[in-house]
């Protein structure tokens, strides 16, 4: 599920 | 969060800062590669779109909110500003050999055909070379100022620090993404001669300078 990828990181 | 990913953080803000107060300091944006500082915005502005549809963390939203605001910032020195400081004639990169197949390759290889993820696949496969304009204005000058110098270190030394944090993570939390892996190791490769200038060199207290 994309809504669950990690975008956390900068 | 681990100490890898925010001694990451940190090392990429404190490049930014540096380039900006040296350029404020010394009024004058020589030896700074406009170029570069454009595809940084490009990289940060594509990248950074989910400000707008997605809330992650303070730290998060206050980083990103810096980071851009910091890129455009510079642009505004080097373009506006401190224009007639601006090396142009030694700024000469074809951007458009970045831009064309990073942006190609970014339609081809993603995690999903979205728009969002797109420019997200783009902006990272374009910070992997963003810094090229930069190296290839160093290396046709045959010199870089020293602060220039430590900037670069602290550019290069943040997306290393990222490659251990994903190490960090592929171990402890079984996370990986490989678009990232790539592309931060293609980066941290790039810096890999600029590296050695600058620990051999730069360290010992000598200015960059290249065999003409």
């Amino acid at each position: 599920d994309l809504d669950e990828m990690d975008k956390d990181e900068l | 969060m681990n100490v890898f990913r925010l001694t990451g953080d940190l090392s990429h803000l404190a490049a930014i800062i540096i380039l900006l107060l040296k350029i404020w300091k010394t009024r004058s944006c020589a030896g700074i590669s406009g170029k570069s500082q454009i595809l940084f915005a490009v990289v940060f502005t594509s990248r950074y779109l989910d400000l707008l549809t997605s809330f992650i963390s303070l730290y998060n939203t206050s980083m990103k909110v810096i980071y851009i605001g910091c890129a455009y910032a510079t642009l505004y020195f080097v373009y506006m500003k401190f224009k007639a400081t601006y090396d142009g004639n030694h700024d000469t990169f074809r951007v458009e050999f970045l831009l064309v197949p990073v942006g190609g390759l970014s339609f081809l290889v993603n995690h999903d055909f979205s728009p969002l993820e797109i420019l997200w696949t783009f902006s990272i496969y374009l910070e992997s070379v963003a810094i090229l304009p930069q190296l290839f204005m160093i290396s046709k000058t045959g010199e870089a100022e020293t602060i220039t110098t430590h900037y670069l270190f602290f550019l290069g030394l943040y997306r290393a620090l990222y490659l251990f944090n994903w190490i960090w993570r592929f171990y402890f939390e079984g996370f990986f993404d490989m678009i990232a892996i790539v592309a931060g190791l293609v980066q941290t490769i790039l810096y890999c001669d600029f590296f050695y200038l600058y620990i051999t060199k730069v360290l010992k207290g000598k200015k960059l300078s290249l065999p003409a």
